[in-house]
Formats: C-alpha cells, structure tokens, sequence
C-alpha cells in the first residue's frame, strides 16, 4: 500500500510535462 | 530558435510546460517557504488527470491526501491563499466522499492567480532567474 505522500509525490510527477 | 528561458518570461503556463523552467521556479520558491504552492498546483492538475484510469478508492485517497496536505491546516502557505467558501467546498466534497475529477479545480484557479500575480513576476527579477539568463 503506497503512503500518502508517496501517492501525492505520483499524483504531482504524473502533472509534469516530460522531458523534451 | 527562443531560448527557453526567454519564454519563461511570457506567462506562468509557458514556465510550467518546462521542466527546467519548473525546476528553477521551484529552487526559488524553496528559498521563499513557498515550494507548496507550486506542489499543489500539479497535485490538482495530476488529480484531474487521473480520473479515468483510476479507481475511486485511490481517487478517494488522494483526495485526502491533498486536503490533509495544503488545505487542514489554515496556517500553511496553501491554505492561507485559498478562500474560506472554497476550502469549506473541498472538506464537503472529501467528507461525504464526493469525489470529483473537478473538485480543486476552484482551489487551483485561485493558487494559480496569487502566481501570476505575486511569486512569477517576483522570479522573473530575482536573482536565481537573472543569473541564468
């Protein structure tokens, strides 16, 4: 089960454009 | 070619969609105690996002974790941005298990404005921002 703030990190990395 | 860091300059969103350019906005906003607010802004863009290959148990858990995050504690930098009608909307949406894709939506407009209007033009005369131009 992922803690919080790993699930947040996720949720914050997965809004960030990728690497042009 | 512009040079990215010349259309940092050009709005906040032009900022946002570069990694480098997130990268730098959020080195000086650390060094202003405000890194959150930046973190939030993509936590409720990731949240929107997740919405259809998510299930509603881990949308639930993000949910609160973002509002036990930022906006519980009405001395943290997010909190304090955010109107009182919107947090009380948000703890509505997460105490009855409301759980929408468009729920910080509201929260995030408002953290986005105090950007555009505060922290983004003060980055782009700091010093972090000088120098790497």
């Amino acid at each position: 089960i992922d803690s919080e703030d790993d699930l947040l990190q996720e949720c914050i990395s997965s809004a960030m454009p990728k690497k042009k | 070619p512009t040079p990215p860091y010349l259309k940092w300059a050009e709005s906040l969103h032009s900022l946002l969609d570069d990694q480098d350019g997130i990268h730098l906005f959020r080195t000086f906003l650390k060094q202003e105690d405000c890194a959150d607010l930046l973190d939030f802004w993509f936590a409720c863009s990731g949240f929107r996002k997740q919405e259809n290959n998510e299930g509603n148990e881990k949308m639930l858990k993000l949910a609160k974790a973002i509002y036990k995050k930022y906006i519980l504690d009405n001395n943290g930098i997010v909190s304090r941005q955010i109107k009182p009608a919107t947090k009380s909307f948000i703890k509505d949406c997460v105490m009855k298990l409301h759980i929408d894709p468009a729920m910080f939506d509201q929260a995030q407009t408002e953290i986005q404005t105090m950007m555009e209007e505060n922290t983004y033009p003060l980055f782009l005369k700091s010093d972090i921002y000088l120098e790497y131009t």
